[in-house]
């Protein structure tokens, strides 16, 4: 473990964290995307596979377990919580979610560590986390208004594998062999996809202004 | 051993 990997688990705590909050006190969804929702809920149930196979620390099956247990009654609440799913702006949230699974699970069939099923799994998971965030960053452009908690779950969203990226750095400089192009290319689109995102978010920062992304 | 490495990340 070191300080990169750390700061980016705690951020990506952080942004389930934050959403948790915003769906559990007040009781809205509004802004947020529920196709992303269940794409990382898919991402977390084939990239954990393994969580009862092998062990690795109380700290790594502690994290699989919240952020299995996060995804999913996320999930719940958005579809199925009598006040929360009211909030849920149905209309706007269109992206065909599902034209990203299939592509993301043939991909890994033909590119992948080893052809097992839990690395073919495993490597489908990094694949659909990359373009998880798709159908949330389209909404975020039709909702004029962004309210400030989604705004910051997005943001520390794209910020955790930022972070990864700079801990597969410094574990590639530091440990013999190691080398993952797989993990960090996907990890390296899935956070360039949040650049314009941080540009805007960024700017809105600075001029103390509300987040608006251009249509 | 590697890819096993890789494991030990979320």
């Amino acid at each position: 473990m070191n300080i990169f990997r750390l700061a980016g688990d705690m951020t990506h705590l952080a942004s389930v964290l934050v959403l948790l909050l915003k769906i559990h006190t007040i009781k809205s969804c509004a802004g947020v995307s529920l196709k992303t929702q269940e794409l990382y809920a898919i991402v977390f149930a084939t990239r954990y596979l393994d969580i009862f196979t092998s062990f690795y620390s109380i700290y790594n099956t502690l994290m699989k377990l919240i952020f299995l247990g996060s995804s999913f009654s996320i999930v719940w609440y958005m579809r199925y919580h009598k006040t929360v799913r009211r909030t849920y702006d149905r209309e706007q949230d269109t992206f065909r979610h599902w034209f990203l699974v299939l592509p993301c699970l043939l991909l890994a069939l033909l590119i992948h560590e080893k052809f097992t099923f839990l690395e073919v799994l495993w490597t489908f998971s990094l694949y659909l986390e990359a373009v998880a965030i798709l159908p949330q960053l389209v909404l975020l452009q039709r909702t004029r208004n962004i309210d400030n908690l989604t705004g910051q779950y997005v943001f520390l969203l794209g910020g955790y594998r930022g972070f990864y990226i700079l801990n597969w750095i410094y574990r590639y400089l530091t440990e013999p062999h190691f080398v993952h192009w797989i993990t960090w290319i996907a990890g390296l689109v899935q956070t360039l996809l949040y650049a314009d995102f941080f540009y805007y978010y960024f700017q809105s920062w600075k001029n103390n202004k509300k987040l608006q992304l251009p249509a | 051993k590697t890819t096993k490495e890789a494991k030990d990340e979320l």
